[in-house]
């Protein structure tokens, strides 16, 4: 099971701008 | 007259909305102290597509309530927040009354201080000029 940072930094991570 | 500054002098979310641009505001914010505000951002936005009836997404907003609104000491996120903006997300997170936009008052508050400062800040330091 995923720990809760983990889960927040994927949160954030899936926001991010990609590399064009 | 396109460079990537000119583009991220348009506004902050020209900015956030460009991978380099993204990164070197973290650098930025890195030596402020004040990187917290800008991961929030994007946790509310990455929130805001999740689906609220995952599990997962329960978890992930305890844990930005937890992580940037909870926190009692020196949370530079926190001290952006408006009292009734706090309570209100206290009282979704405790509830488990999930909505998608349930961020997005605490988003524009935490938003609209960086525009106010941290952004200027950035368009005139040395990491962005020297860029």
């Amino acid at each position: 099971i995923d720990s809760e940072d983990d889960l927040l930094q994927e949160c954030i991570s899936s926001a991010m701008p990609k590399k064009k | 007259p396109d460079s990537p500054l000119a583009r991220w002098a348009k506004s902050l979310h020209s900015l956030l909305g460009d991978k380099e641009g993204a990164d070197l505001f973290r650098r930025f914010l890195e030596r402020q102290r004040c990187v917290d505000t800008l991961d929030f951002w994007f946790a509310c936005n990455g929130f805001r597509q999740m689906d609220p009836g995952d599990a997962k997404t329960l978890r992930v907003a305890k844990a930005i309530y937890k992580r940037y609104i909870e926190s009692g000491g020196g949370g530079t996120v926190a001290k952006q927040l408006k009292p009734p903006t706090k309570s209100f997300l206290r009282d979704c997170v405790k509830g488990q009354r999930l909505d998608p936009s349930m961020f997005d008052q605490a988003q524009a508050e935490v938003q609209a201080s960086m525009e106010d400062n941290a952004y200027r800040l950035f368009l005139s330091s040395d990491i962005y000029l020297e860029y």
